[in-house]
């Protein structure tokens, strides 16, 4: 995605799954 | 046109795969390695190494829920390398390197090798 018009987000993507419930 | 790239993701990824894996969440194979066992995502194995790649891809084995791997191979290294695979991190000890190293060739993770090796001759 090294396109011309890539913007680079530094945050987290997606939701952390805790280590336990 | 373009996109927003998520660098981190990834690795978010990863982590919420190593998450499942502690919590035998989805958990699709039992690997037992000398006497121990461990539960692990067989796309992550297949993904990773050459050797898991070759037994889940032949459809004999698409049901495979338990796999016992040759007794030569050392469980601390597989242990290591199992981890690797879960968080690209190598944990390399002067003690288990080597055992590390021929685990690695045992389950064809060339670029792992190299990189124990590098580390043995420095």
């Amino acid at each position: 995605y090294e396109g011309v018009n890539t913007i680079k987000e530094m945050g987290r993507s997606i939701h952390e799954i805790p280590r336990q419930d | 046109d373009g996109c927003i790239q998520f660098t981190r993701h990834a690795g978010d990824v990863l982590l919420n795969f190593n998450r499942l894996r502690s919590r035998n969440i989805l958990t699709d194979v039992a690997i037992q390695v000398d006497g121990q066992h461990f539960h692990a995502h067989k796309a992550i194995l297949v993904a990773c190494s050459g050797f898991f790649y070759s037994v889940f891809m032949d459809p004999k084995n698409a049901n495979l829920s338990a796999i016992s791997l040759d007794p030569k191979v050392d469980p601390k290294g597989f242990s290591i390398l199992l981890d690797f695979m879960y968080t690209s991190c190598l944990d390399l000890k002067d003690s288990l390197v080597l055992a590390t190293m021929n685990t690695a060739i045992y389950l064809q993770m060339e670029h792992v090798v190299d990189t124990c090796h590098r580390f043995i001759k420095s």
